[in-house]
This record gives structure tokens, sequence and C-alpha cells, in this order.
């Protein structure tokens, strides 16, 4: 464990926070893609079927729980909770599952690190996670008024992909045989799909405007 | 696993 690994842990943690946090006290999951959240329950139940067979670190098995757990019940809040469902913005929530799931499973299928049920299912939970912002990027792209917290959401996910990248780096560096094209090529894929947003992020903080991306 | 495994990130 680096420091670059733990950062980036922290921020994809305090997504969730952020994330949860809008949902629990006000109430609202405006803004919110309903289908990047979802994607994000398949990814994460994926990757983490290791979870019971492999035990690596309480930190490692803690952390897989709390990711599981929190992107469930925001996917449950945002279909079942009485007063959160009203506040999802289903109209401009179009993007389709299925165009990104297929792909992904295909390529999984082709390309991972053992023809195993395992390892497919690992490298398909990484392509997956890699794309499965995008029905977010584009609910904000059509929402006029983006709150605070939904771009505070987004761009911590986006810092913890880009943390990732140099904890590998570093760990390249560090440790033997470290080459791993897979979740490499898609981490970084993953991070700049969210340069866009960033950009706009970061200039509307220095300029001290609300965020408002271009259409 | 062996040292320098990326399946132990999360």
């Amino acid at each position: 464990m680096n420091l670059f690994r733990l950062a980036g842990d922290m921020t994809h943690l305090l997504s969730v926070v952020v994330l949860l946090l809008k949902i629990h006290t006000i109430k609202s999951c405006a803004g919110i893609s309903l289908k990047t959240q979802e994607l994000y329950a398949i990814v994460f139940a994926a990757r983490y079927l290791d979870l019971f067979v492999h035990f690596m670190s309480l930190y490692n098995t803690i952390m897989k729980l709390v990711f599981l757990a929190s992107s469930f019940s925001i996917v449950w809040y945002m279909r079942q909770h009485k007063i959160v469902r009203r506040t999802y913005d289903k109209e401009h929530d179009t993007f389709r599952h299925q165009f990104i799931l297929l792909p992904c499973l295909v390529l999984a299928l082709l390309i991972n690190e053992k023809f195993t049920f395992r390892e497919v299912m690992w490298a398909f939970s990484i392509y997956l996670e890699a794309v499965a912002i995008l029905p977010q990027l584009v609910l904000l792209q059509r929402t006029r008024n983006i709150d605070n917290l939904a771009g505070h959401y987004v761009f911590f996910l986006g810092a913890y992909r880009a943390l990732y990248i140099l904890n590998w780096i570093y760990r390249y560096f560090t440790e033997p045989h470290f080459v791993h094209w897979i979740s490499w090529i898609a981490g970084i894929v993953q991070t700049l799909l969210y340069a866009d947003f960033f950009y706009y992020y970061i200039t509307s903080w220095k300029n001290n405007v609300k965020l408002e991306l271009p259409a | 696993r062996p040292r320098g495994d990326s399946h132990d990130e999360l």
C-alpha cells in the first residue's frame, strides 16, 4: 500500500460519502444517473467475487464490503425510496446499458489474464468500470443546474482514477513483475473520459462561478 | 497470489 493508492481509495470513498450525503440529508438524487449507479453495482459484484475466497487484508475486505453495500443501497434509494426516486431525472438519463455491458463482456471473454470464470469476471469489471461513468457525464451535460454535490461527486470519482495511475507508476518501480496491461489501459481510458469534466470543474472553481457544462 | 499483482486493488 502506497500513498497514491491510499489517497485514491480515500477519494473513491469520499465520492460515495458525498453521494450518500446528498441522498440521505437532502433526499435528492437530482443530476445523478441511475444507469451509472447500476453499472457500478455490477462492477463491484463482478470484481469482488473473490471476497470470500481470497483474504488479502482487513482493509481490503472492509473496503470491498463498503463499496458493495453503498452501490447497491444507492440503486435501491434511487429506484425505491418514495421521496428520493421522485427527484430522479429519468427523461435525461437515457443512455442504454446494453451498449456498454455487452461489448465489455465480449472483450473480457477475449482479453483476460486467464480463461477462468473469476478472471473473466475480473476483466469484465475492469472494462465496465472504465466506461460506467459515461451515462453520468451525458446526464450532467444535459442538466442546466448542476448542484454542487453532484459536481463534487464526479470530481472525486475522477480524482480516484487519476491517483490510481500514479499508484501504478509507483508500484511499477517498486514491485517486481508489476505489469498489468488490462487494468492500466482501462484505467487510463477511464481517466481520460474525465478530462473534459475536470477542465470545466477546475475553471468554475478558480473563477468562483457555478459549474456549467457546454451542451 | 504472487507479489506484483494488481488484483489486490479495489
